[in-house]
């Protein structure tokens, strides 16, 4: 970004990295920060946009440290990072929930409290870009992201569903959305926490079964909370984070997004280098946002999230998939805030016509460079992949697979040609019941 | 009160909302200078161009 080229000169059109501000038309006075990255191999690549989790956590911590073009080196330069997702695709990385990143408002009351706002904001900002970008709004379209966006996604790709059904401003041509290590059911993801410590021995049998008697309690409280609760869904939070903290109490100091490390103190990754570089005034200068401040992680977008963090996402996906959008659900094998069994439990337990071929799916070997690189499990539009040697950050932890894995997935090639069926269907339940 | 029944003090003030967002971003090394980005209308030469500009602005960076 520093040594940018002047403005308006054609050079740096041909560069394809863009980035702008969006007024959210639902709102009193909020702007949202994208970055657009176009597709450094094929032009007409699908669009991939990206939501980064937290809740409240800027897009920028994916960009740099996970799939963007450019990774930060230590004198603050930029290096093109190989496995960038924009290799495979147009990238825009979005600073949402706003408050977050170089994303603002001046009325603290546009701060959003559940998808709806959340989804509204991407869904307005999708016209606007497409409006834009008139040449990208007929190629494929993907959602992704990780985590907390895990609720993100799938309300987005609801909402992006219902517009084209409505004929609402411009048809996106939706094909997919993918959610890495994410929270989407809380129901299922949270009960998982203790059966997921047990088997990779982090805590013991006696610590398990006393964490169990809080699981009724916490399905309970999730029931109450439901799809539109409020302070049943603050409450169902306390009580459920209890079985979490309870697994981290026992749990001797593990990095609970990534199990095989331990966190120095109280830091388990060291992100710093991104706000010194975003807060660099040539940088800023670069990217037009002027005295705007960069809030890497908001607490206050966190918070805001409270009630909306035990809601159940998962029930409007079975439409998506009914309607033909693929859903692909990864999860790193060693995290286990977002552990890969919870994921897997909830994707098995839903209710659509694909559910029990699904179930029966034989499980198969997901092989990058004829080495196996995960496990994978699908059936029609759905799949699951369980991705070895990576924790809560797939595409940190395991680059290439990651930009792989995109790659088949958008070509509905994820079983690849040298796939090896090696696994029975018993092993295909593994998956879900070996605890 | 299910502490209570399970004689279990994770309701401790570290397990509180803010603490965990708080522990988040200290668990990156991140030290944001807001906890978020609202802008006080006033004193912003952004806000005071606010209303002319269309509903999108993008530049091209290198």
């Amino acid at each position: 970004f520093p040594n940018i080229i002047s403005d308006g000169g054609a050079t740096v059109e041909d560069l394809g990295h863009h980035a702008g501000y969006f007024k959210l038309p639902k709102s009193q006075g909020a702007r949202m920060f994208y970055f657009f990255f176009e597709s450094r191999k094929k032009k007409d690549a699908p669009v991939v946009i990206w939501l980064t989790g937290g809740p409240g956590c800027s897009s920028e911590l994916a960009m740099f440290y996970e799939n963007g073009p450019f990774k930060i080196d230590k004198n603050m330069s930029l290096a093109w990072n190989e496995y960038g997702w924009d290799q495979a695709s147009n990238l825009l990385y979005v600073d949402q929930p706003v408050g977050t990143g170089f994303s603002y408002t001046t009325d603290k009351s546009d701060i959003r409290h559940d998808e709806t706002g959340v989804s509204d904001d991407l869904y307005d900002f999708l016209q606007a870009f497409f409006a834009e970008h008139p040449e990208l709004a007929n190629k494929d379209f993907y959602i992704t992201g990780e985590s907390y966006a895990g609720h993100y996604i799938p309300a987005f790709a609801a909402r992006v569903h219902k517009g084209n059904r409505a004929n609402e401003g411009v048809h996106v041509n939706l094909k997919g959305f993918a959610i890495g290590n994410g929270l989407t059911d809380p129901a299922i993801q949270y009960p998982a926490y203790p059966d997921y410590a047990l088997e990779m021995g982090l805590i013991t049998q006696a610590e398990h079964d006393r964490l169990e008697k809080i699981v009724p309690l916490c399905e309970l409280s999730i029931k109450l909370c439901g799809t539109d609760g409020t302070t049943s869904c603050l409450a169902s939070y306390l009580v459920c984070n209890t079985l979490f903290t309870g697994v981290m109490k026992h749990a001797g100091g593990v990095n609970h997004y990534d199990i095989r490390k331990k966190c120095e103190g109280s830091l388990c990754y060291d992100f710093s280098n991104m706000e010194k570089f975003l807060n660099l005034q040539s940088v800023r200068k670069s990217l037009g946002v002027g005295d705007i401040e960069f809030v890497s992680c908001s607490t206050s977008v966190y918070q805001a999230m409270l009630q909306d963090w035990m809601r159940n996402l998962e029930v409007g996906i079975p439409t998506l998939l009914e309607d033909g959008i693929n859903l692909l659900v990864y999860a790193g094998e060693y995290d286990l805030i977002c552990n890969w069994l919870g994921n897997s439990r909830w994707v098995n337990a839903m209710e659509w016509s694909g559910k029990e071929n699904f179930k029966a799916s034989k499980e198969v070997p997901f092989v990058v460079d004829g080495k196996e690189a995960g496990k994978l499990k699908s059936y029609g539009q759905l799949s699951f992949l369980k991705v070895h040697d990576a924790g809560h950050m797939v595409p940190m932890d395991q680059p290439k697979a990651a930009l792989e894995m995109l790659k088949g997935w958008m070509e509905n090639s994820l079983t690849g040609v040298d796939a090896v069926t090696t696994s029975t269907t018993t092993e295909g339940e593994d998956l879900v019941a070996q605890m | 009160s299910s502490s209570t029944l399970l004689n279990d003090r994770s309701f401790e003030i570290s397990n509180l909302p803010l603490s965990r967002a708080e522990k988040l971003i200290r668990e990156l090394n991140l030290f944001p200078k807001l906890d978020v980005n609202v802008i006080d209308v006033t004193d912003s030469t952004l806000a005071s161009a606010e209303e002319e500009v269309p509903s999108i602005v993008e530049r091209s960076f290198r």
